[in-house]
């Protein structure tokens, strides 16, 4: 499934 | 989400704030600093690689520096190392680091060496507190800013929980299993700490945990 590419989070 | 941050930083400030006013470490598990600074190390590794924000940047930096400045006190501080209880902080870390890194080999989004360190550094984040806990339950008499210390640390994972189920109502396609877990999992070990920290709260009371 799909997950955000770029990793925004800390 | 920036209310997670913000108990994150907050928590390291506490720590920092401890030690250099107090010129003590005592109750302060070395091993949980050391695990942190790898957690960072090995997530922030696209620091100079990809740029999202500044605030990112900026506070992938404060992490970073700030778990290695807590490090350098507890080592080499003349003062601060002398209070650092090594006979109670006998943690096997190993137990921890080799089965998150062979989690990560094995269940990881993508195999490449970059995902591999991150997705670990996700897995040993959610447990990196477990030193800290053990010493904190060996302590008697655990001072004020060491157990808010850990409440911020905690309550930071927790708030990040509200903010993927937020992003998951709002956001087309957000999904991330590795973390989500992660976190809830890391969220849990502190629920045995979050009950007696606020009941010594509520009872205005130092904080003991029963061994």
């Amino acid at each position: 499934d799909a997950r955000v590419e770029d990793k925004d989070e800390l | 989400r920036e209310a997670g941050d913000m108990t994150h930083l907050f928590s390291i400030i506490v720590l920092l704030l401890k030690i250099n006013a107090t010129k003590s470490c005592s109750g302060v598990s070395l091993k949980t600093q050391e695990l942190y600074l790898l957690v960072f190390v090995t997530r922030y590794l696209d620091l100079f690689q990809s740029y999202i924000s500044l605030y990112n940047s900026c506070m992938k930096f404060i992490f970073i520096v700030s778990s290695g400045c807590i490090i350098g006190y507890m080592r080499k501080h003349k003062v601060v190392s002398q209070t650092y209880d090594a006979e109670q902080d006998t943690f096997r870390v190993a137990f921890l680091v080799w089965p998150s890194f062979l989690l990560a080999a094995v269940i990881n989004q993508k195999l490449s060496v970059m995902e591999i360190l991150w997705t670990f550094s996700i897995y040993l984040e959610s447990v990196a507190i477990l030193p800290q806990l053990v010493l904190l339950q060996r302590t008697k008499n655990v001072d004020n800013l060491t157990s808010n210390y850990v409440f911020l640390l905690g309550s930071y994972r927790g708030l990040y929980l509200l903010n993927w189920i937020y992003r998951c109502l709002t956001e087309e396609g957000y999904r991330q299993w590795i973390v989500w877990i992660s976190g809830l999992l890391q969220t849990a070990i502190y629920c045995d700490f979050f009950y007696y920290y606020l009941k010594s709260w509520r009872k205005n009371e130092r904080l003991s945990l029963p061994s």
